[in-house]
């Protein structure tokens, strides 16, 4: 395992860890999307299924039932815990999941490595997990005022993708064979989407304002 | 013939 692969991974980590955080110490979730919660829980759910087949490292492991149990929870506290729950804006929150879903899952069934369910399970989570921030996005936009860790939050998905990025460029040039076109693509447009909230980050840390997206 | 790397992403 490379630096970046291991920075990328620590910052998703810390990305889930600050949710948590903030939803079980403010016990609230305001602004955050439940939707995309959601289908990050999807994602996990249909990518690690190898945990039933493959064994690659204690610590591989350990990350997926981490991320497993983490999204499941997250999206439990919104949906069920008496207090957290009730700072949930629904009416902000109106993304249709199955507008990414059946979109991915449609091309997961084309362009896939393998037509097994294992391998179509596996690519229909890397294009859902590339698109499943927008309903978030849509919504910080909305709400335009975006509290401290909600932006943190975002802020380090961003940084985990860009992080990723950085590993298969170094994998590509290590490793023998190491060609992933289809998470390579996905992984792109995943970070992309996050290129114009990273501009206004960048710029409210700069002036040193709070976050403020534009209308 | 290489096999293809295993899927030791998260």
């Amino acid at each position: 395992m490379n630096i970046f692969r291991l920075a990328g991974d620590m910052t998703h980590l810390a990305s889930v860890l600050v949710l948590l955080l903030k939803i079980h110490t403010i016990k609230s979730c305001a602004g955050i999307s439940l939707k995309t919660q959601e289908l990050y829980a999807l994602v996990f759910a249909t990518r690690y299924l190898d945990l039933f087949t493959d064994y690659i490292s204690l610590y591989n492991t350990l990350m997926k039932l981490i991320f497993l149990v983490s999204s499941f929870s997250i999206v439990w506290y919104i949906r069920h815990h008496k207090i957290v729950r009730r700072s949930y804006d629904k009416d902000q929150d109106t993304f249709r999941h199955y507008f990414l879903v059946l979109p991915c899952f449609l091309l997961a069934l084309v362009i896939n490595e393998k037509f097994t369910v294992k391998e179509i399970m596996w690519t229909f989570s890397l294009y859902l997990e590339a698109v499943a921030i927008l309903p978030q996005l849509v919504l910080l936009q909305r709400t335009r005022n975006i509290d401290n860790l909600t932006g943190q939050y975002v802020f380090l998905l961003g940084a985990y993708r860009s992080l990723y990025i950085l590993n298969w460029i170094y994998r590509y040039f290590t490793e023998p064979h190491y060609v992933h076109w289809i998470t390579w693509i996905s992984g792109l447009v995943q970070t992309l989407l996050y290129a114009d909230f990273f501009y206004y980050y960048f710029q409210s840390w700069k002036n040193n304002v709070k976050l403020e997206l534009p209308a | 013939y290489q096999a293809p790397p295993v899927k030791d992403e998260l």
